[in-house]
């Protein structure tokens, strides 16, 4: 498998949204 | 200089290391999110009782074991049949149930029980069960805060081993009418205690009364000095779970771009209005993971060749708090490579960094320019990385592209 690892996701503001099972990215979060 | 090139950053090279100082401005996206910090920067409350911070060799050489152990467990969990020849040769799978800790990189502060005390857990997408240690401690290792007290706490409680959260527990077990759980991770760490229940403090302003976690107080391993862990994974234990009924389903984070800077970790938290969503995948085989699905790359503004079917046939993407570098399947960080490569041409290479094989020396440049990664998800989610997040520089002298291939696939 692929694994997406944090230092990518760095300024992101990752959401988890499991209601809706999706995952999104919102750029320059932090 | 490609200064307004969308498809370039043009960076200080001066700005490549993160400050000695932590510069951390309140980045919280609402009063009851936690602050996150990086475990060895200067911002953690761990930093100055710390024995030293790992090397970035000992990172990335913990991270690749991390990387190896969620590997294990996924092929662990969809093995069904022995191979008669491998076992015949003593090859087992190992009998780790968790995935390694890898450096834990970022932590938040948690209250616990009432009063509150405060402590200063590593958050972990790749697991579910929180846990801090506890008084009385038969085996616990030097930590940053005092230890739990359950006595001091008048809203403790243990839980039963007939109540729900016990029997749903994968390692629980019952002693003397008390739940003891087990958390063994890929890294031979593992803690053991009691599962108990009480208030989790977020904010003044929001509190989770019942919390269950992990009263350990049998813990040996990589821990650090943190003060615990807490599993924000998919099953009912984890946090996010636990925190849906107060603060809606899911939770957002955002980890700062330096490790002197912080971010936050809010539970139940609307997406930012700028969020470019794919779909989260479940795996029946590993229910704790949250899969995605990775589709393609572009670098400099172009997609990089490569077949759809190599990242569909590799088992798909896990999202890991956890792991430090990205891994890619083997053709497709070829292809990485050698397009961010061909853009690079000006820079002295660099020697290699442990896993991260493209290097670059960055010495007598005030400013450098990389061609910016993007990568794409299915449903047309792009996530167009952060500079801080296409380099992992151990110096100026060595700034490496930060991604990794998952090696040979066949093997």
């Amino acid at each position: 498998i692929a694994i997406l690892g944090n230092t990518q996701q760095k300024t992101f503001a990752v959401a988890y949204d499991v209601a809706n099972q999706r995952i999104g990215f919102g750029a320059n979060g932090c | 200089a490609r200064t307004n090139d969308p498809n370039w950053h043009v960076f200080r090279v001066s700005s490549l290391l993160p400050s000695p100082a932590c510069t951390a401005s309140k980045a919280t996206s609402n009063s009851s999110a936690l602050s996150v910090v990086h475990q060895h920067g200067p911002c953690s409350p761990l930093h100055a009782r710390r024995g030293g911070a790992p090397s970035h060799v000992e990172i990335l050489e913990r991270d690749q074991a991390r990387v190896n152990s969620i590997h294990r467990k996924v092929a662990a969990a969809g093995a069904s049949v022995v191979d008669p020849a491998r076992a015949s040769k003593g090859v087992s799978l190992p009998a780790q149930r968790g995935i390694s800790l890898g450096t834990g990189n970022y932590i938040v502060s948690v209250g616990l029980g009432t009063p509150a005390k405060q402590y200063s857990v590593v958050f972990d997408t790749g697991s579910d069960l929180s846990w801090v240690q506890c008084t009385p401690c038969s085996d616990c290792y030097q930590q940053n805060d005092p230890l739990f007290d359950p006595a001091q706490s008048s809203t403790y409680a243990a839980v039963p081993c007939g109540a729900q959260e016990c029997q749903e527990l994968d390692s629980g077990t019952c002693s003397s009418n008390k739940c003891r759980y087990e958390v063994a991770y890929g890294d031979q760490s593992q803690t053991d205690g009691n599962l108990v229940r009480d208030t989790l403090t977020l904010s003044a302003s929001a509190k989770l009364p019942g919390f269950v976690f992990g009263c350990g107080d049998s813990n040996t391993g990589l821990f650090g000095q943190a003060d615990g862990l807490f599993g924000l994974g998919r099953e009912k234990v984890s946090l996010a779970s636990q925190g849906a009924p107060n603060y809606g389903p899911g939770f957002t984070y955002c980890l700062p771009s330096s490790s002197s800077g912080n971010g936050y970790l809010s539970l139940g938290d609307a997406a930012p209005a700028n969020a470019q969503f794919t779909a989260m995948v479940t795996n029946s085989d590993n229910p704790s993971f949250y899969y995605l699905n990775l589709v393609g790359i572009k670098v400099g503004g172009r997609e990089i060749r490569v077949p759809t079917t190599v990242f569909s046939t590799a088992g798909g993407t896990v999202i890991d708090s956890g792991t430090v570098i990205t891994r890619l399947p083997p053709r497709a960080y070829a292809a990485l490579r050698s397009a961010f490569a061909r853009y690079m041409g000006q820079y002295k290479k660099a020697p290699a960094l442990s896993i991260l094989d493209t290097c670059y020396d960055f010495t007598g440049h005030a400013t450098a320019q990389i061609p910016k990664v993007a990568l794409l998800f299915e449903g047309g989610a792009t996530m167009s990385l952060d500079f801080t997040g296409v380099l992992y520089v151990s110096q100026v002298s060595q700034a490496c592209l930060a991604f990794a291939s998952n090696g040979d696939d066949t093997s």
